[in-house]
């Protein structure tokens, strides 16, 4: 098996990284 | 003459607020509040009170030609008729999802919409990894293919219970209640109360509660 299987990301939820994106913060609907 | 009601009915997609207010979590007088966001939202480029897909950009990420995967999809669910603008009402109730007392099968629903990117009814492997791509490369982070695909590949498995290579809603929901961080940014905690954090915009709010 690659080396990459240890790697310490590869345990991540994929949804939970998708949902660390700035873009799916609707804040700037609400900034001056 | 010149009152407020016969005023905003000329708006093309205004809806009354005590409607909208019985439709989401807000009160009455949020959705005015809303509305006074809505409007300096939907005149930012084009003043027809309607927000269009560059405006929305540009609210987002002061860049009215920054595209991005998640805010299309954002703005697609927002567009409830599909035809290419965000009205008042639209709005209104698409925020309402995002609001602390919003029904949790509400934001997962929302959510699930959000990751079904080509509208099948499932989340395939090939958009989870689309995904996970389009947000590394908003990200400073930097992995490898092999390491992508062991994510890719643990994060289905795990959550495409049936093995049918395809996550149906009902698999999601299942998922998201193990996970529930998942739907983490689905919650917008100051909507709760708009006229305590956004008191600038609720001054002219013509509705009080009682």
């Amino acid at each position: 098996r690659s080396p990459d299987a240890q790697h310490p990301y590869t345990h991540i939820n994929a949804f939970q990284l998708i949902g660390m994106s700035s873009c799916l913060d609707l804040s700037g609907f609400f900034e001056k | 003459m010149g009152c407020y009601c016969s005023k905003e009915a000329k708006t093309p997609g205004y809806e009354d607020p005590a409607v909208l207010a019985a439709a989401t979590p807000f009160t009455v007088n949020e959705v005015e509040a809303l509305y006074e966001l809505f409007k300096k939202l939907s005149s930012s480029i084009f003043d027809d009170g309607l927000i269009h897909k560059e405006e929305f950009q540009l609210a987002l990420f002061r860049n009215r030609n920054r595209r991005n995967l998640f805010a299309d999809r954002i703005f697609d669910l927002f567009d409830i008729k599909r035809n290419g603008v965000i009205e008042f009402g639209e709005f209104v109730r698409s925020l309402g999802v995002f609001h602390p007392n919003a029904p949790v099968e509400d934001k997962i629903s929302f959510a699930f919409r959000l990751y079904d990117l080509r509208q099948t009814g499932y989340i395939k492997r090939e958009e989870l990894k689309e995904m996970v791509l389009a947000l590394l490369h908003e990200s400073d982070l930097v992995l490898s293919d092999d390491v992508i695909e062991v994510i890719v590949d643990r994060t289905y498995n795990d959550a495409d219970k049936k093995g049918d290579g395809r996550i149906d809603e009902e698999e999601w929901k299942e998922f998201v209640l193990k996970h529930p961080s998942m739907i983490k940014n689905m919650t917008l905690p100051y909507l709760k109360d708009i006229s305590v954090a956004f008191p600038s915009f609720v001054m002219t709010s013509e509705v009080e509660d009682s």
